[in-house]
């Protein structure tokens, strides 16, 4: 019988999981499904890789979604991603491009065991589930956990903050493992996204100091086209540039990390919305956000494609 | 109830702080007060004019919201009971299982 699944209600880690499984088996050829690891609670690490096969050469986009677990906006975006590039591959001409010339590896979950927790127990759980043996508080902020100026400003090294940076850098298994299979790709990934909630923002390096980037004209321009494709759904205005400036400070940050490793163009979107209803957006608007994001995102995968 | 109806009374509150002292008083707030941060994620990061979004339970509430009134530290209620909102947010699912 057809797949049923409904992209505009938040599901379960099991429920994605199984989407993984079926996505993978109903487009073999669009689609290969693989784990670069497992959690700190043992859970596999699934990543979907989207694109057409080739021998040759591809630039890739890494995107994940759900670093910090009661950000639910984001695992039902990294689903809806696939769902979009999959059912528009025939009948958009841009979007088969991009599928064509790019590969996008999608990790719909990075924190699995938390958001697992942020389902069954605590509703706004941030961090990872691993434990510290010499305080009862557990986890650690899976986005101050890169080894990119570790533990500075912006982070804490108490276990029972909420910006926990780790006992140190890359302590997470799953901070570990999607940071093994960056730089094991990296001269072929050249945009590194990351979703987040809430702010409604688009935020570049560097997190950790106020100083501007190498190549910020191009960023900068891929950033306001993204913003732009954004507006252009629904009229939400997003405000863009660097997280130090943008946001605030913060240490051992994903894009901060990617960026230095050598990835171009490392973006974070903080998604809806800007605090009406914080993390518990409604299922209703799972939609319209979506949607928009999409476009952003295109945008700037389009831009991998184009000379800067 | 999801989660046990541990959230009901819950509230988030928006605070603006309009200058340095009373970022300093938030920041002060915080560090002893158990509060969940949704927006910045640390005291820390707290700064003048940025909004401060934090989840506070239903007994900490009142108690807050009299210090900040003490203080004439400018505030909302973004959430006004957790609970609710979050049986809204998945409560067609919910709803769809009873169906």
């Amino acid at each position: 019988s057809e797949f049923q699944y409904d992209y505009e209600v938040y599901h379960s880690m099991e429920e994605i999981q199984s989407w993984m499984f079926e996505m993978n088996r109903t487009h073999p050829h669009m689609l290969d499904m693989f784990s670069i690891g497992r959690s700190y609670e043992g859970r596999p690490l699934y990543v979907l890789q989207l694109g057409k096969r080739t021998r040759t050469y591809k630039k890739a986009v890494w995107i994940d979604c759900g670093v910090h677990a009661r950000e639910w906006i984001g695992p039902a975006f990294c689903q809806w991603f696939v769902k979009e590039a999959l059912n528009s591959y025939r009948h958009d001409s841009s979007m088969r491009r991009l599928i064509n010339q790019l590969t996008f590896y999608v990790m719909p979950v990075f924190n699995v065991d938390g958001y697992h927790y942020s389902w069954k127990v605590d509703r706004f759980w941030r961090k990872t589930r691993s434990k510290n043996a010499k305080y009862h508080c557990r986890g650690v902020d899976a986005n101050r956990n890169w080894k990119v100026k570790w533990c500075e400003e912006g982070a804490s090294s108490h276990p029972c903050d909420d910006t926990y940076c780790g006992p140190y850098p890359e302590s997470e298994p799953e901070v570990k493992a999607v940071a093994k299979f960056l730089r094991k790709h990296k001269r072929r990934v050249k945009a590194y996204i990351s979703i987040h909630a809430y702010a409604q923002m688009l935020l570049y390096p560097y997190s950790y100091k106020y100083a501007t980037i190498p190549n910020f004209n191009c960023v900068e321009t891929a950033a306001q086209n993204a913003v732009s494709a954004l507006y252009s759904a629904y009229g939400v205005r997003y405000r863009y540039g660097p997280a130090s400036t943008t946001l605030y400070v913060s240490s051992g940050s994903s894009i901060d990390w990617a960026y230095k490793t050598g990835i171009p163009y490392a973006f974070a979107f903080e998604l809806r919305d800007t605090g009406y209803f914080g993390f518990l957006l409604p299922e209703t608007l799972i939609n319209p956000t979506c949607t928009e994001t999409m476009r952003a995102v295109r945008a700037i995968a389009s831009g991998l494609l184009k000379k800067c | 109830y999801l989660y046990n109806n541990r959230y009901a009374g819950d509230q988030v509150l928006r605070i603006t702080p309009r200058n340095e002292e009373e970022v300093q008083v938030l920041r002060r707030l915080f560090q002893n007060m158990s509060v969940d941060l949704w927006q910045p994620n640390s005291a820390s990061l707290i700064h003048e004019g940025r909004a401060v979004d934090v989840h506070t339970g239903q007994n900490g509430t009142a108690g807050l919201k009299a210090r900040l009134r003490q203080e004439h530290i400018q505030h909302s209620v973004l959430i006004s009971n957790l609970q609710e909102e979050i049986e809204k947010q998945t409560g067609y699912r919910s709803s769809r299982k009873r169906r």
